[in-house]
């Protein structure tokens, strides 16, 4: 089965 | 003093429809340039960026940056007020204003109503958005993708979307059974209805149905979406404003254990 990833772990925080 | 009008409030009232189920509240920034919004959703699992830019207002003044904190659910109760004809003003002191007005005026001048609104302290970061050479970018008809995207939600809560140079696969399973839609790429490239793939390696995606089916809520605003799309990044989808601005949402992907 596949996992829902966040986009805070593509895009980070400035 | 913050100040912005548009001579149609539809095209504004197409936006809020646009992000409101997606957003509870996001910071609106003005700044000389225009306005832009960016905000993830609740489970930050997707990410709307939103530009309308000075250029394609009627009138616009913007004597120092501005933020304002909206609640989205409000903003859009304010323009639903208004009708699609309306010539919409919007206006802020800006020195950290707590309320925005809203002006709306029939195009007859016969009617003219105003909306106050108070503002929010939202503490919400911004994320550095990193420019991406995608390795498919494809051009189609908005209402096209809305339907796949709907149409195949029945089948399944995740949509496998894998494109190469024939075309554009979309694909979902479940308890009911499978769905595979199947775009070509269509040879006259400048037609509304066409379907343009630009491939530097092909790719196949995996995503959450229900955020494809919240971006498809801009649909309205342009009849043509464009898909950009690489392995293990996030999914661009992206709607124009006018010649005024852009939306673009992104949705991080599924990713097999």
């Amino acid at each position: 089965s596949s996992k829902q990833s966040s986009i805070t772990s593509f895009f980070k925080r400035k | 003093m913050f100040e912005a009008s548009l001579a149609q409030s539809a095209i504004l009232k197409k936006v809020l429809d646009a992000i409101k189920d997606l957003l509870n509240e996001a910071n609106f920034e003005c700044t000389d340039d225009g306005i832009k919004v960016q905000a993830m959703d609740n489970s930050h699992v997707s990410l709307v960026s939103l530009e309308l830019r000075s250029d394609g207002f009627e009138k616009y003044r913007c004597d120092r940056n501005l933020s304002m904190g909206v609640n989205l659910a409000s903003m859009a109760k304010i323009m639903r007020c208004s009708s699609n004809s309306d010539k919409v003003t919007i206006k802020a002191q800006d020195d950290n204003p707590d309320k925005v007005s809203f002006i709306f005026e029939s195009s007859n001048q016969e009617r003219i109503s105003d909306y106050e609104m108070k503002l929010m302290d939202i503490d919400a970061d911004q994320l550095g958005i990193p420019d991406t050479e995608y390795s498919c970018v494809v051009k189609m008809p908005s209402a096209e993708f809305a339907r796949i995207c709907k149409d195949l939600n029945q089948f399944g809560e995740s949509l496998v979307i894998s494109c190469s140079k024939e075309g554009i696969k979309f694909s979902t399973s479940g308890d009911l059974g499978s769905a595979n839609v199947k775009l070509a790429q269509t040879t006259d490239a400048d037609k509304d209805d066409a379907v343009t793939i630009e491939m530097r390696s092909p790719v196949t995606l995996t995503f959450a149905c229900r955020y494809l089916n919240h971006f498809t809520k801009a649909t309205p605003l342009s009849s043509q979406v464009q898909l950009s799309m690489s392995d293990e990044i996030p999914l661009l989808v992206e709607y124009r404003i006018g010649d005024m601005g852009c939306i673009k949402y992104y949705l991080a992907p599924k990713i097999d254990d």
